[in-house]
């Protein structure tokens, strides 16, 4: 027996994900973080978050298309982790990696979080 | 896959979604 396994393919599925993202192509919630505005597939952000995982399961709240974050969310630190669900790059500017981490431990993303936090105290 | 002899290939495995139709 033998298979070939295509070491490109997650990445390449992934590039098709944010593809279709940027062209609103068959996304299904608006996230709503103080007053802007994201389009987003529900089945990524469950992939990478468990607080959307946490919401997106409960049988009340599945359908909703919409949903508000705690107004101490930055948007700028959303947008951030945003890009990094659909690209797998997770952007580190100087000025935003504590919102980002920040956002990061609401969004429950805990492997970023500790990323985001070893790259604080080695920047320190 | 354990005991299959599993050969990579490095190139694209699907098409690409263009950026706009």
């Amino acid at each position: 027996d033998s298979c070939i396994q295509f070491t490109r393919h997650a990445s390449d599925v992934l590039l098709n994900l944010n593809r279709l993202r940027s062209r609103d192509i068959l996304t299904d919630v608006t996230i709503l973080v103080n007053r802007q505005q994201f389009r987003a597939h529900k089945t990524v952000l469950m992939a990478c978050s468990g607080l959307f995982y946490s919401i997106f399961t409960d049988s009340l709240k599945c359908n909703m298309n919409a949903f508000s974050l705690d107004p101490k969310v930055d948007p700028e630190g959303f947008a951030i982790l945003l890009d990094f669900m659909y690209t797998s790059r997770l952007t580190l500017k100087e000025s935003f990696i504590v919102s980002v981490m920040n956002t990061a431990i609401y969004l429950q993303m805990d492997h970023v979080v500790d990323t985001c936090h070893r790259f604080i105290k080695s920047s320190d | 896959y354990e005991g299959v002899n599993t050969i990579k290939e490095m190139g694209r495995s699907i098409h690409e979604i263009p950026r706009k139709e």
